[in-house]
């Protein structure tokens, strides 16, 4: 079972290892922001792109956070600072937070997706 | 690739929905059907509550949205799976088919699928109504509900569609801006009432002083809602049953309320049918004797004659004293001091009451007549509309306006908000 002591169970621990991985790098914030619609670059799960991809992605990470950080009344600095991360852990819905703006808004090309399979 | 594929999906209608752009589009579709149904899985009980619990605090989750939009929800628990609207599940890491996992314990406690299911993530401290700590249950329900419903995430202080976790007291509602974005996709709740009122009270503030205070109160068929006018809407957790909170009268489609209210009398009426009740403020019941001990209910041809019954509705005119009783396209005005109709009466109800815009009436038929303290005016309700009565304030502004006319007709609905049914199990 997992540990309490109290008869309502309020002091419930539950054990290390069914824990969430808290989000405390550059990996875990790009899948955040990915997982929850505020980035279209997803998570690096293969070797990263060189060269001018990785301007573009890294580019695209900034407005990422800045809207986010926006939404979440943050001081826009897009960088993963601790009140960002913190953000970013607490408990939330995991239902995305909102569609990207129009590809024409974006400065920068988003870095192409790793393909789904077969075309439908 | 798969997974990821099947992600995309959770932005997807389910098959055989309605097609439906994005989450945040505002072009977003609904349910179609004004019945939901839904069930919590049998094989995805949470392990940290009963499973009576479970269900208690998902049926409350539901009628919480049903109270302010023009839907239903029942539990059903017998309908092959695939038929029921919305299943609602426990499970931790990977889960019940669904293409994306949780997390465990913090961060992502649950999420769901628009005009689809509603899964948690049982790794969370879920807790039951009673408590203050961990995570409520009922609070994520609602949210997730609302997502399936059609809500997207929002970050407007207040909101229950906040995508973070916001720990409050264990008590917390739907505010104003959540009922109307609800209610841009699924439309104001309306409907005809049986009667409508004010219910005066007296009591004595701690001075010793006499004070009046009134609470409006909406009837239709076996329930009622008591309507906050100061909060425009209605009492959280209403309607309930007439059954409990008015003892003694009819359990359903009461016809009329009348307030008898003098320097010498204060008498309250329910009519329904040829009878009619006296209730009992004090002892909040109806009597069951009268003064010279007799019955109630009492028929209205003795209490009230030259009244004719059933009836369609009444109204009380403490200005004149006089009772106002409408059937079909008639109304009848009742001396109450000496106990009879007034001779030049019955009269067309059009003549009594003209039309200030032609042909803007409702002729006959008038569900409810209701003087109402908060807007010192009387209205007629009749379908989802209501007329109101040319006032004295409306008469110094307009002095054109014809004595007792009838102004153009009002959806009630965008006066008194809110006033929803819920489905029939929901009601116990």
């Amino acid at each position: 079972e997992m540990l309490f002591h109290s008869r309502d169970r309020s002091d419930l621990e539950p054990s290390p290892l069914s824990r969430a991985k808290p989000i405390a790098d550059l990996r875990a914030a790009q899948r955040f922001l990915s997982r929850y619609g505020w980035s279209e670059v997803p998570a690096a799960w293969g070797p990263s792109p060189k060269g001018p991809a990785e301007a573009s992605v890294g580019s695209t990470l900034v407005q990422a956070v800045r809207r986010f950080q926006r939404a979440n009344r943050l001081p826009a600095s897009g960088e993963l600072d601790a009140p960002t991360l913190v953000a970013m852990n607490r408990p939330r819905c995991g239902v995305p937070d909102t569609r990207l703006p129009p590809p024409a808004i974006l400065t920068t090309p988003p870095a192409p997706l790793a393909p789904l399979g077969p075309r439908p | 690739r798969v997974r990821s594929k099947r992600f995309l999906q959770m932005l997807l209608p389910r098959p055989g929905r309605q097609q439906e752009d994005t989450w945040d589009s505002k072009a977003i579709r609904a349910f179609s059907k004004k019945t939901l149904s839904w069930r919590l899985v049998g094989e995805a009980y949470s392990s940290q509550l009963s499973v009576d619990e479970q269900r208690y605090i998902f049926r409350l989750a539901f009628r919480m949205w049903s109270e302010v939009t023009p839907l239903n929800f029942r539990e059903d628990l017998t309908s092959p799976g695939a038929t029921v609207d919305i299943k609602l599940g426990f499970g931790r890491g990977r889960h019940l088919g669904c293409p994306r996992v949780f997390d465990g314990s913090g961060q992502e406690f649950a999420h769901a699928w628009r005009l689809g299911d509603v899964h948690f993530d049982d790794d969370e401290h879920f807790t039951p109504l009673s408590s203050d700590s961990g995570i409520s249950l009922l609070k994520v329900a609602v949210h997730e509900i609302g997502h399936v419903l059609g809500l997207p995430h929002t970050y407007r202080t207040g909101s229950i569609m906040q995508p973070n976790y916001i720990p409050q007291g264990p008590a917390f509602e739907l505010d104003w801006s959540d009922r109307k974005a609800i209610q841009r996709l699924y439309g104001s709740c309306e409907g005809s009432f049986d009667t409508v009122f004010d219910w005066i009270r007296k009591e004595k503030n701690q001075y010793g002083e006499v004070r009046v205070r009134f609470s409006t109160y909406f009837f239709r068929h076996g329930w009622y809602w008591l309507y906050e006018n100061r909060n425009n809407r209605t009492r959280y957790g209403d309607p309930l049953p007439l059954l409990t909170g008015w003892r003694g009268i009819p359990t359903q489609s009461i016809d009329a309320f009348v307030h008898v209210w003098t320097r010498r009398r204060d008498e309250r009426y329910f009519f329904k049918g040829n009878q009619y009740w006296r209730y009992d403020n004090d002892k909040d019941q109806a009597h069951t004797e009268d003064e010279r001990g007799g019955s109630y209910p009492r028929l209205i041809s003795d209490g009230f004659p030259g009244i004719p019954s059933p009836l369609d509705t009444a109204f009380y005119d403490r200005r004149q004293q006089l009772v106002y009783f409408f059937k079909e396209s008639w109304v009848f005005a009742f001396d109450v001091n000496r106990n009879q109709v007034l001779s030049s009466y019955p009269r067309k109800i059009t003549h009594v009451f003209p039309a200030v815009e032609p042909h803007n009436h409702p002729f006959r038929s008038i569900d409810a007549a209701y003087y109402s303290y908060a807007h010192s005016s009387i209205f007629f309700f009749k379908g989802k509309a209501y007329w109101k009565v040319v006032s004295d304030k409306d008469k110094q502004l307009n002095s054109r306006l014809p004595l007792n006319g009838l102004l153009p007709k009002r959806p009630a609905s965008e006066k008194w908000f809110d006033v929803c049914d819920v489905h029939t199990s929901a009601l116990s």
